[in-house]
């Protein structure tokens, strides 16, 4: 794992309580608002299950710690997005929460309904965006999910030893988090 | 083209063509060494750039020469990447460069004090 320069985090006193909201102008219309929000919850408890930082959905999307939305190409933040693959998502680090995603892409929540082979997993790529909010920059381990690359009709959305060993060195651990689990689940990774 | 269905999602995209994609063009650069002069290989340059690998030259434009400076961006991305150190544009790097991937850069969020922690 590594971080950001200056390893940067939100710096509230514990336990830090984080805010999210979507844009209500920059979303994709082929996945209900519903079923995105199902995901976005399922990858932030991802990491809420690690640290003692929850996060909570706000419609008030001005006032929130995280702002999340779809872009096409220039959208006015110097990283300009790039059409069908290459760049798939950008996230800035603590505390700015802006937490983009290129809308050119072929997003799914399953690779049973949507069938294109440029498709790539909404949920892996949020889990890993949340990782570059909380303050963890790329790894260099290629099962860890803030490995930077991923390829289209793939998943990842585990939490692997070097997330988490990074993740609780800036938050602490979440009392109620065990190793034995994370094994289990990367034995049985490595076992399939 | 996206045909998003009412009821059961099925969405379906025309891709017979994929070559369209960003960064697909890099296959051309494959098995390229130093010493090595590839006409765009100043795009490939600019791709390392982006992630924080190659600083913009003095001139402000990259060459097609694959020279000193940018092998030793190349090794830095396989290094970090934890791909094997070659030093050249091997099949392992080219398909690691013309994945999908997060625009987030590699390197220059670091600083200095960059530390990539492996267990």
């Amino acid at each position: 794992f590594s971080y950001f320069y200056g390893k940067p985090r939100w710096g509230r006193q514990a336990p830090v309580i984080l805010t999210y909201a979507f844009s209500q102008n920059n979303m994709i219309d082929y996945i209900s608002l519903k079923d995105i929000k199902t995901v976005f919850k399922r990858a932030f408890s991802r990491w809420a299950q690690v640290i003692p930082v929850s996060f909570m959905e706000i419609e008030d999307y001005p006032s929130a710690d995280i702002r999340i939305g779809f872009y096409y190409r220039d959208h006015g933040d110097g990283q300009p997005f790039d059409g069908v693959l290459g760049v798939l998502a950008h996230a800035f680090s603590p505390e700015n929460g802006r937490f983009h995603l290129d809308a050119s892409e072929t997003w799914a929540l399953d690779f049973e309904t949507v069938k294109s082979r440029v498709a790539v997993d909404l949920e892996s790529v949020a889990t890993h965006e949340i990782g570059h909010i909380l303050g963890l920059a790329h790894s260099s381990v290629k099962e860890a999910v803030m490995y930077p690359s991923l390829s289209p009709r793939s998943k990842k959305v585990d939490l692997k030893i070097d997330d988490v060993n990074g993740v609780q060195a800036l938050y602490g651990s979440n009392p109620n988090f065990t190793f034995s689990s994370l094994l289990a689940s990367e034995n049985s990774f490595n076992k399939g | 083209r996206i045909f998003p269905e009412s009821s059961s999602t099925v969405i379906t995209v025309d891709t017979h063509n994929t070559t369209t994609t960003t960064w697909h063009g890099f296959t051309r650069f494959l098995d390229a060494g130093k010493g090595s002069q590839v006409s765009g290989m100043s795009e490939l340059k600019e791709y390392f750039n982006r992630f924080g690998y190659l600083p913009i030259p003095d001139e402000n434009n990259f060459t097609d020469i694959f020279d000193k400076q940018f092998e030793s961006a190349v090794i830095a991305y396989q290094t970090n990447l934890g791909l094997p150190v070659t030093g050249k544009l091997d099949s392992d790097t080219i398909s690691m460069m013309v994945s999908p991937r997060c625009g987030v850069s590699d390197t220059k969020t670091h600083g200095t004090t960059f530390q990539a922690t492996k267990h």
